[in-house]
């Protein structure tokens, strides 16, 4: 299928198990297709996934189950489309690409969650000369505003669920925003809000579990601490 | 045309392998 299709696909209003499938396929074609397929689906085809996904986001539908799937399927489309400098470079310019992703970080749907956050941390590490980390984390806060909820407590609950993965995707976007803070005295408030808020319990808990994955990122969260506390 | 692709898991792969966090520590 042209790009073109996928375009006129996603504006016929598919619902549940048809635009779900619609989804997984044009995953498949904008990991498989060359970058100048990408661009045909371009920042038409971006704005309408951001919509789509904002969409079932504040939907309350009968079948919640398939509205996450497609939300998921939908991030992970995102992930497909960012995969080249073109597609990247059009989901930093759109303004609502940051503040979706976040409003992705639900510990009631870890798998999707593990892919927001992942997505986020690799944004936030970005050499960019707009901080990106910056953006990232004022979208986080303005998340938890409206929720009227602690700006990290969404990731300390991902750090509470079983699924060793989102610890470890947890781990990675706190390690990433912690690590792109320029000035010490960000980097030591990022650190001891989370800590207060109860990172160091679950860091506890989590040091007990043997992962490979989750070991580097906890490493990475020690020598970025020491490091600091000599500087301090 | 294949030098542009990859940019995500160029990324995600750094920052699982701690490579990214590497590169910033003095």
């Amino acid at each position: 299928k042209s790009a073109m299709m996928y375009i006129q696909e996603l504006k016929s209003d598919y619902r549940d198990t048809q635009l779900l499938s619609c989804l997984e396929s044009l995953r498949v074609s904008l990991n498989n297709n060359p970058v100048s397929w990408v661009q045909n689906f371009g920042d038409e085809g971006l704005a309408l996934l951001l919509n789509l996904l904002r969409r079932l986001q504040e939907e309350k539908d009968e079948y919640p189950m398939m509205g996450v799937k497609c939300q998921h399927e939908i991030i992970r489309c995102l992930k497909a489309f960012m995969n080249n400098k073109y597609g990247l470079k059009s989901m930093l310019e759109s303004d609502e690409g940051i503040p979706l992703l976040v409003r992705a970080i639900n510990p009631r749907v870890p798998h999707m969650m593990v892919d927001a956050v992942k997505l986020l941390s690799a944004i936030s590490i970005l050499e960019h000369p707009e901080n990106l980390h910056e953006r990232v984390l004022e979208a986080i806060t303005e998340e938890a505003e409206k929720r009227d909820i602690e700006r990290f407590q969404p990731l300390l609950a991902g750090m509470n669920n079983h699924n060793i993965a989102l610890k470890g995707g947890c781990m990675q976007l706190i390690n990433a925003l912690i690590s792109r803070g320029e000035e010490l005295d960000f980097r030591i408030h990022i650190r001891s809000e989370l800590l207060r808020l109860g990172l160091r319990e679950q860091l506890t808990e989590v040091r007990k579990i043997e992962n490979e994955e989750l070991r580097v990122q906890l490493t990475v969260f020690d020598e970025q601490a020491e490091d600091d506390s000599e500087d301090l | 045309e294949n030098d542009e692709t990859g940019v995500m898991d160029s990324l995600l792969e750094a920052l699982q392998s701690g490579a990214a966090f590497r590169d910033r520590r003095k």
